[in-house]
C-alpha cells in the first residue's frame, strides 16, 4: 500500500500546479524513502526529475516499491477542488491498482470527500538520464542565484526575444537576449564560495567559460516552479542540457533538463 | 539561426 497525507497547499500542490505548463502524464515510483517523478514535455526540450522524501508529508507509507503513471493535469484539477485547512490523503492500495483515491477530510472532521482517478500508461515518460545529475563534475560551470531574480531575468528578456543567451566565467554571470526591437544584457558578479548566501548570485563549480541559447519559454517554467524556493542552482555544459535545480528539504530536489538551441 | 534541440538526440548524440 501506498499512503501519504499532506495539509491544503502543500509544497507537493504548489510543485504539481507549476510544472503543469509542461507537463501531462508523469512516471511516479514510490519507496519507503519517497517518491520520485519523471516526466518529459510532449516536444522532448525539457526533462523533469524530482523526488520527495517522506519527510515533507504529515505521514508518508509505502509497504513494497512501486511504479504509477499519473495525469498530473486530472489530479491537479481534482486537488484544486480542496477547501482552506483540508488534510489531504493520496492512496493507491495493493488490491486495487488502478487506481489512485485521494480523499479530503475538513478541519473539523465532519466533511469528507473522495474521489478516485485512473492510473495511466507513463512508461514513454522515463528517460534514462539518471546519470547526469551525479556527475557534477561534467557541468563546465554552476551557480547559484535566488529563484525571484532568475524568474526576474526571464521575464524582462523575454520582452524582447524568445531566447536566452547565458554566459559564464569566472568575473561574470550574464543573460542577455537581441531582438528586432532591442536587446538586453543582465549581468551579475558572481560570489566564488562552496556556500552560497540566499541573497546574492555564487559561481560554486567552474572549470571554464560557457555559454548556452536557450528558448525563455521553457525557462520561464523552470523559473515559475524555482520561486517556489529561495535558491535555484544552474548547471551549465556544452555536452550536457541545462540543468536546473531546486532542493526540496535534506534530501529532495527538483531539477529541469533543458535541451539547448543549436546551431545547424 | 539557432534551432531548437531535442532532448533525446541530445543526449544521444553526445
Amino acid at each position: 500500500m501506498f499512503e501519504l497525507t499532506m495539509a491544503k497547499g502543500s509544497i507537493l500542490q504548489g510543485v504539481l500546479e507549476a510544472i503543469l505548463d509542461l507537463v501531462n502524464v508523469a512516471n511516479v515510483d514510490c519507496s519507503s524513502k519517497g517518491f520520485s517523478l519523471q516526466a518529459l514535455d510532449t516536444e522532448h526540450v525539457v526533462f523533469l526529475s524530482l523526488f520527495f522524501p517522506s519527510e515533507v508529508f504529515r505521514s508518508y507509507r509505502c509497504d513494497e516499491d512501486c511504479s504509477m503513471g499519473i495525469a498530473i493535469a486530472d489530479m491537479v484539477d481534482l486537488l484544486r477542488a480542496s477547501n482552506d485547512g483540508d488534510i489531504i490523503t493520496i492512496k493507491v492500495t495493493d488490491q486495487n491498482f488502478e487506481d489512485i483515491t485521494i480523499t479530503f477530510e475538513s478541519p473539523d472532521k465532519t466533511k469528507t470527500t473522495d474521489m478516485d482517478l485512473q492510473l495511466v500508461d507513463a512508461r514513454s515518460h522515463r528517460l534514462k538520464i539518471s546519470e547526469w545529475h551525479d556527475m557534477e563534475s561534467e557541468y563546465q560551470a554552476i551557480f547559484c542565484m535566488p529563484s525571484a531574480q532568475f524568474m526576474l531575468n526571464c521575464k524582462s528578456l523575454s520582452v524582447i526575444d524568445d531566447d536566452v543567451v547565458i554566459r559564464v566565467n569566472e568575473e561574470v554571470i550574464s543573460f542577455s537576449t537581441k531582438g528586432k526591437s532591442g536587446c538586453v544584457n543582465i549581468s551579475h558578479v558572481p560570489n566564488k564560495t562552496d556556500n552560497p548566501e540566499k541573497a546574492s548570485v555564487t559561481l560554486t563549480h567552474m572549470r571554464g567559460p560557457v555559454s548556452l541559447t536557450l528558448n525563455l519559454r521553457y525557462m520561464k517554467s523552470c523559473a515559475k516552479v524555482s520561486t517556489l524556493f529561495d535558491q535555484v542552482k544552474i548547471g551549465l555544459s556544452t555536452k550536457l542540457p541545462l540543468m536546473v535545480e531546486c532542493k526540496i528539504a535534506e534530501k529532495g530536489y527538483i531539477r529541469y533538463f533543458v535541451a539547448p538551441k543549436i546551431t545547424e | 539561426n539557432k534551432h531548437q534541440a531535442d532532448l533525446e538526440k541530445f543526449y544521444n548524440n553526445r
